[in-house]
């Protein structure tokens, strides 16, 4: 089963259409194992990306010497997905 | 698996497996054998059924409402809301004047699970499976992007030639038994008036183009309807909603579930993005089903509505 332990999902808001156009440059970056839960579309919109735990660093080193914000929507997917599983067993019993 | 006596005794408020929403679908039509029908419209790549639920009080291949939910298998609240508004329709039928009148004229069809090895794979092995399951030759990646593979600009931009991308197109438009399934059965009933895909998440109703520019014949029309419709489901908990063509408002997707319909003749061809709480993306708490549900199913009275109040 895939586990996504210490995978983050970062929001990040973009202030402009060049910041757009970096976030479309990273989505590229096939290495990275990047997961655009909502893609980069208008500096008015945020954008979600689920980050890989071994590609974290890269990213947020990215995000931050371009100057683009972020906050980390979701600190640990793993935790939420078995919150979910223990949800789903629960209203079962 | 959950023990289910009835519909009644079905836990709405709660994720599901793939085997417990077949088996609710059979529970239904058993229960309401005179409105509702399963019908079995094609098989996935790993050979699971596909089914869609029929709505009807009689005649043959009268006009239509299709609503599709799950496409991408991850976006659980999907197929969540498409159990609960089954079972609203269901109970609705004889009791409220609107449902049952629309039943007295027209069809509605229903698929909960329109990728079930996706779907079946996010409660087995990966939670956030979007693809299909289908094996690319030349490629280790598995998968194809079913709203990228439709007949409908497909190959353009806003798709990828890549497998291992989650927006790969396929290697041609309708190689998804999945999506083929569904475009023979439209093509064959040949009646459908509306056409409804719901996905989720970010709070959007949209309309035809996604893979160009050019408008819609009829974007006047389905621009003032997704207002209608969007301002009716902030009525319930004051949800917020974005709308317009899916290329204006999002971004170049071609190969899209809602411009092939459009193509078709389907004139109100909508997609939705549910829901979004700002924290959980496509993981939603199951406690938000039943709010996302009533407040979606306040949009699709509107349409089907308009589409009944216009016939065409």
């Amino acid at each position: 089963q895939k586990i996504f332990v210490g995978d983050q999902v970062l929001r990040i808001a973009t202030k402009d259409v060049e910041q757009i156009t970096l976030l479309k440059d990273l989505e590229e970056l096939e290495h990275l194992e990047l997961d655009f839960w909502k893609g980069p579309t208008h500096p008015d919109f945020p954008t979600d990306v689920h980050v890989p735990f071994a590609s974290l660093q890269a990213v947020k080193v990215f995000l931050e010497s371009n100057n683009i914000q972020y906050s980390i929507m979701i600190e640990n997917l793993q935790s939420i997905v078995e919150e979910e599983k223990i949800q789903i067993s629960r209203s079962r019993s | 698996t959950e023990q289910m006596r009835n519909t009644n005794s079905f836990n709405y408020a709660s994720y599901h497996t793939l085997d417990e929403i077949y088996s609710w679908m059979d529970m239904l039509v058993s229960e309401q054998s005179n409105l509702v029908s399963k019908i079995h419209i094609g098989s996935t790549f790993e050979n699971r059924p596909i089914y869609i639920l029929k709505f009807s009080t009689g005649g043959t291949k009268r006009p239509a409402i299709w609503i599709d939910t799950g496409i991408h298998s991850r976006e659980w609240v999907t197929q969540a809301s498409g159990i609960w508004m089954a079972k609203k329709i269901a109970t609705d039928y004889g009791k409220d004047a609107f449902i049952t009148s629309i039943l007295n004229e027209m069809d509605i069809f229903i698929e909960i699970v329109t990728n079930p090895d996706g779907f079946y794979f996010t409660h087995t092995k990966n939670r956030m499976w979007r693809k299909t399951r289908s094996t690319n030759s030349g490629s280790s990646c598995v998968g194809v992007d079913p709203n990228r593979n439709w007949d409908a600009g497909f190959g353009g931009a806003g798709a990828s030639s890549n497998p291992c991308s989650e927006t790969y197109r396929g290697p041609r438009a309708n190689s998804e038994s999945e999506v083929k399934s569904i475009v023979d059965f439209v093509k064959s009933h040949g009646n459908f008036k509306a056409f409804i895909s719901i996905h989720s998440y970010s709070q959007m109703l949209l309309y035809p183009y996604g893979y160009t520019k050019t408008p819609a014949a009829d974007q006047q029309e389905l621009d003032n309807l997704a207002k209608k419709a969007i301002d009716a489901l902030s009525t319930l908990y004051g949800t917020s909603y974005r709308y317009g063509s899916i290329i204006n408002t999002i971004y170049q997707a071609s190969g899209g579930t809602i411009d092939w319909t459009y193509n078709q003749g389907i004139k109100y061809s909508y997609t939705f993005e549910l829901r979004d709480t700002g924290r959980y993306g496509f993981i939603l708490p199951a406690n938000q089903i039943i709010p996302t549900a009533q407040e979606t199913w306040l949009a699709i009275k509107t349409i089907m509505e308009h589409t009944y109040n216009n016939p065409y």
